[in-house]
């Protein structure tokens, strides 16, 4: 505390709420956003004959400095988050992304016109995670 | 990942055309392994939107065989039972496969002849195509799908009897060059609303499909009669139905990476990190409360 007042000039008020505010959760945090398409705006419902809607989510927001285990993160995000702020910033900051999907059917037309009911694993993101 | 076997066809799979040498390195398509590459129905086109910069649709590329309205009838009512109205995949214990193909014939040549002793014979030349049947795909179980409309009265049985024969070209003996396997069941069914009929040939092919065979030449030939064997001994009155040549379904066990494993996923939900700990229901104890439990009450408990 000596030394940090010594290095900051007088004329800032070194203020505790200030210095708190860092470990807050950020405003727009890291979490998992709806997204709902229909195989028709992507004109592909002449072959993908169900389902006629898909909705795969996505992860979208910051993630906080101090993860810790509410993302199910390793302790390298950590580890990255104070590479990035000490050593180099060079070195990117953890990235939202998902961490657990679930799978979808689709029933689609095959060029040779015979007709296919599949169970794709990873099409659905349910869980966001930062890494 | 490296790819597992070869895919089937020599081309990759979908009607993706093998793009030039110029634009091969901008076509994320061939930098996936060749087991991923090809045989995958979903995967090539969602690369290929992904690869083009251009608002081209994938419609255009789609060429033209369009399926049998009935086939398709058929295949939304099994979608319908299979996965929800999202396309989330149902969990059903019985339900082992990830992928079920179904196939028209791509050629008939039909023989209908009629013998009132016999009743009704339908026999038929069916040809099918499998090329798109993966090497990573395993056979399940195979059916005969007819679909039939018939003026017979509802709630009658009827009792056909199926006489099947395959040709394959044996080039190994250049003195008998088709060689056939036959086999003949009876089925009996009801007619209620029943508008398919499903016969289970899957021992019978079961040989063929292993050994990736890519044509399928089979002969079949329907007898059909109104009546049921087990009440009365003459079977009467031919039945007079309007049968369609009947269909080929597939039901499959998809082992590539991209296909959804049900008890893997039971798997990888146990080992994922940072999972709050399922609380796992108490022990059941066959010989215990649950083993002393009546029929009735089991019964019950199943139902509930």
């Amino acid at each position: 505390r000596a030394e940090s007042t010594k290095d900051t000039p007088a004329t800032t008020p070194y203020n505790l709420s200030q210095y708190f505010k860092q470990f807050l959760f950020p405003q727009n945090e890291c979490e998992l956003h709806n997204f709902r398409l229909s195989f028709s705006q992507l004109k592909w419902d002449r072959w993908i004959i169900a389902p006629h809607r898909y909705s795969p989510q996505y992860c979208k927001g910051d993630c906080p400095r101090v993860v810790g285990h509410r993302y199910g993160s390793p302790v390298h995000t950590m580890v990255q988050n104070i590479i990035y702020e000490k050593l180099d910033p060079s070195v990117p900051r953890p990235s939202c992304v998902p961490a657990e999907y679930s799978p979808l059917s689709v029933l689609t037309i095959e060029p040779d016109g015979s007709i296919v009911y599949k169970e794709y694993e990873d099409m659905i993101a349910t869980k966001c995670t930062c890494r | 990942p490296h790819s597992r076997g070869r895919g089937v066809s020599g081309e990759p799979s979908g009607s993706l055309v093998a793009p030039e040498d110029t634009a091969r390195e901008f076509n994320p398509l061939w930098w996936l392994p060749k087991g991923v590459r090809r045989g995958y129905a979903l995967l090539p086109p969602l690369l290929k939107v992904l690869s083009e910069r251009g608002h081209q649709s994938w419609e255009s590329e789609v060429p033209g065989l369009r399926p049998d309205s009935r086939a398709l009838r058929y295949m939304k009512r099994l979608y319908k039972m299979s996965a929800t109205r999202e396309g989330i995949p149902k969990a059903h214990k019985s339900h082992l496969y990830n992928t079920v193909r179904l196939f028209t014939p791509c050629s008939e040549c039909k023989h209908r002849h009629r013998d009132l002793m016999k009743g009704d014979i339908h026999s038929v030349d069916l040809l099918f195509n499998l090329d798109r049947v993966t090497a990573l795909e395993h056979l399940l179980k195979s059916v005969l799908l007819y679909s039939f409309d018939t003026s017979v009265p509802i709630s009658s049985s009827i009792t056909c009897t199926c006489h099947l024969s395959t040709k394959e070209h044996d080039f190994s003996s250049p003195v008998c060059p088709s060689v056939s396997h036959s086999v003949a069941f009876s089925l009996h069914f009801e007619v209620r609303k029943r508008k398919w009929v499903e016969i289970d040939v899957t021992s019978f092919l079961q040989p063929l499909i292993a050994t990736n065979r890519r044509d399928l030449h089979m002969a079949v030939n329907l007898t059909c009669l109104m009546g049921d064997p087990q009440q009365n001994t003459d079977l009467e009155n031919p039945v007079n139905v309007a049968l369609v040549p009947p269909s080929l379904l597939l039901y499959l066990n998809d082992t590539s990476e991209q296909a959804y494993h049900r008890w893997n996923s039971l798997r990888h939900r146990r080992k994922s990190p940072g999972q709050p700990r399922q609380r796992s229901s108490p022990p059941v104890d066959p010989a215990g409360e649950e083993g002393k439990e009546n029929s009735q009450g089991k019964r019950a408990s199943r139902r509930r």
